[in-house]
């Protein structure tokens, strides 16, 4: 465990914690792309299988049973508790161009042809595009709220923690994995233009809007 | 077999 790696876990936490807290907070889950969340649930889910049949650290578990948890949370909040003030007229990506790919993706280009990898690889790919939704969302409304775009940066920030992560990794113990590397490479750049948007609008106090 | 590679990674 090196620094860029926990510091990475804990933006991630800090991104799930924002979104969840926000959404209780205003009790509205306007601007907010549940198929993201739906996606994202998905990731966590398929990922963490391992829970079941291996024991990393208590760092390990815990942290995997909070991010299951608050993502089931969030998708509750939104398509259950707070369904009214949910945008989906606005939330039209079609998921299905991505898990489709994503899924025979996994199924091709895998570490080891068995069920639990191939889950893994499948949650890993998923991640790296399940923010297109929001993206999208908000490339159609044209605007973000201020705290959805902090919730955007920190889950952003967190895959590109774990880039200097894994170049740390591979330096110092040798570690790589490509699939890993490759899949939080794309996502990260997925970031790019709204991480430029961020530092260029929100942090200067004003709201993030794109021109008609 | 029905298990993954040892990962230590979130």
């Amino acid at each position: 465990m090196n620094i860029f790696r926990l510091t990475g876990d804990l933006s991630h936490l800090a991104a799930i914690i924002i979104l969840l807290l926000k959404i209780w907070k205003t009790r509205s889950c306007a601007g907010i792309s549940g198929k993201s969340q739906l996606l994202f649930a998905l990731v966590f889910t398929t990922r963490y299988l391992d829970l079941f049949t291996s024991f990393i650290s208590l760092y390990n578990t815990s942290m995997k049973l909070i991010y299951v948890a608050c993502s089931y949370a969030t998708v509750y909040l939104i398509y259950m508790k707070f369904k009214a003030t949910y945008d989906g007229n606005h939330d039209t990506f079609r998921v299905e161009f991505l898990v489709v790919p994503v899924g025979g993706l996994s199924f091709l280009v895998n570490h080891d042809f068995s069920p639990l990898e191939i889950l893994w690889t499948f949650s890993i790919y998923l991640e790296s595009v399940a923010i297109l939704p929001q993206l999208f969302m908000i490339s159609k409304t044209g605007e973000a709220e201020t705290i959805t775009t902090h919730y955007l940066f920190f889950l952003g920030l967190y895959r590109a923690l774990y880039l200097i992560n894994w170049i740390w990794r591979y330096y110092f113990e040798g570690f790589f994995d490509l699939i890993a590397v490759v899949a939080g490479v794309v996502q990260t750049i997925l970031y790019c233009d709204f991480f430029y948007l961020y530092v260029t609008k929100v942090l200067k106090g004003k709201k993030l809007s794109l021109p008609a | 077999a029905f298990e993954m590679m040892e990962k230590d990674e979130l």
